[in-house]
């Protein structure tokens, strides 16, 4: 008897979890779109920028580059090889330019 | 048969999510120890 | 019994989905967040006038960054559609995303140091019907902060 009721109890819960799955699937969607929709905003685009400034103060001192690309650039950073410090970054582009930019402090 | 070892990490710009660059980043924090 | 065996299994697999799907949904929450905030702080920064010319990078980019000590070689493509970037030294990549968190733009909502004040910014900043998702990760990190304080407490007695 107690099986059949555990079994019971089981079936319901994880019909609940079920539902609870596919409303979080609809959310992430829904609000995927949403940022979506605030990113191409034409305010919001003009007013989506950061300044060297705030760059320097989350990373001080160090030297700072920034690289603005078209959607789908590559970006390949080799397995540096054990104990050698060569470290390695390629950009490849497909569809336009890559700008970067370096942000210096001092 | 052991797969061949990963020789690069990829990132896609508006692609890739970031936990690639977290990867990248610890790949290169271990300096390519396995 | 095998059966309840069987669907204690695919429930526990269910929850752990859930998990990473309500995390991933807050991952989300806290993007919007900051972009929006960054758009009303740059909004209200130009008050008093826009920022001086060549001093802003526009949303998306990533940023590299590496000791200053560091020697970098970069060799560019004609079309400046390939770059080759040599480092002496170790790097890290961001992406503007971590920037702004960094930049506090996301409230402190992943690092549990979110005033109620802030709290309330960050709800008018998403969708209504997502609101509980902020107030979840609020309380997430005001609950372990209640408990680690009472843990220290307790072991200070």
């Amino acid at each position: 008897k107690e099986v059949v009721e555990r079994l019971r109890y089981l079936e319901a819960e994880i019909e609940d979890l079920e539902l609870k799955e596919k409303e979080l699937d609809q959310q992430k969607l829904w609000l995927q779109q949403s940022i979506k929709n605030v990113k191409e905003d034409s305010t919001n685009k003009h007013f989506s920028y950061i300044t060297h400034e705030d760059i320097c103060d989350c990373f001080n001192g160090d030297t700072l580059l920034a690289i603005q690309a078209p959607a789908g650039t590559q970006l390949e950073v080799p397995l540096p090889h054990v104990g050698q410090k060569k470290y390695q970054i390629n950009l490849k582009s497909n569809s336009g330019p890559i700008h970067v930019l370096l942000i210096n402090k001092e | 048969t052991s797969l061949t070892p990963k020789t690069a990490l990829l990132y896609k710009f508006n692609r890739s999510p970031s936990e690639s660059l977290k990867e990248i980043n610890n790949m290169i924090k271990q300096g390519g120890q396995r | 019994a095998q059966e309840c065996q069987n669907l204690e299994v695919e429930k526990q697999q269910r929850i752990e989905r859930i998990k990473q799907k309500r995390s991933q949904l807050q991952e989300l929450l806290l993007q919007q967040i900051a972009f929006k905030n960054l758009v009303q702080r740059n909004q209200h920064k130009e008050i008093w006038g826009p920022p001086s010319v060549n001093s802003t990078i526009q949303l998306p980019f990533l940023v590299i960054n590496t000791s200053k000590r560091t020697v970098i070689d970069c060799s560019i493509s004609s079309d400046k559609f390939e770059y080759l970037f040599n480092f002496d030294n170790a790097f890290e990549i961001h992406d503007d995303t971590d920037l702004l968190k960094r930049m506090g733009m996301s409230l402190g909502l992943e690092t549990g140091k979110c005033s109620s004040e802030d709290l309330r910014t960050a709800k008018s900043l998403v969708p209504k019907a997502l609101e509980n998702y902020v107030t979840d990760m609020y309380t997430k990190h005001d609950l372990f902060l209640e408990s680690s304080q009472t843990h220290s407490a307790l072991d200070m007695a």
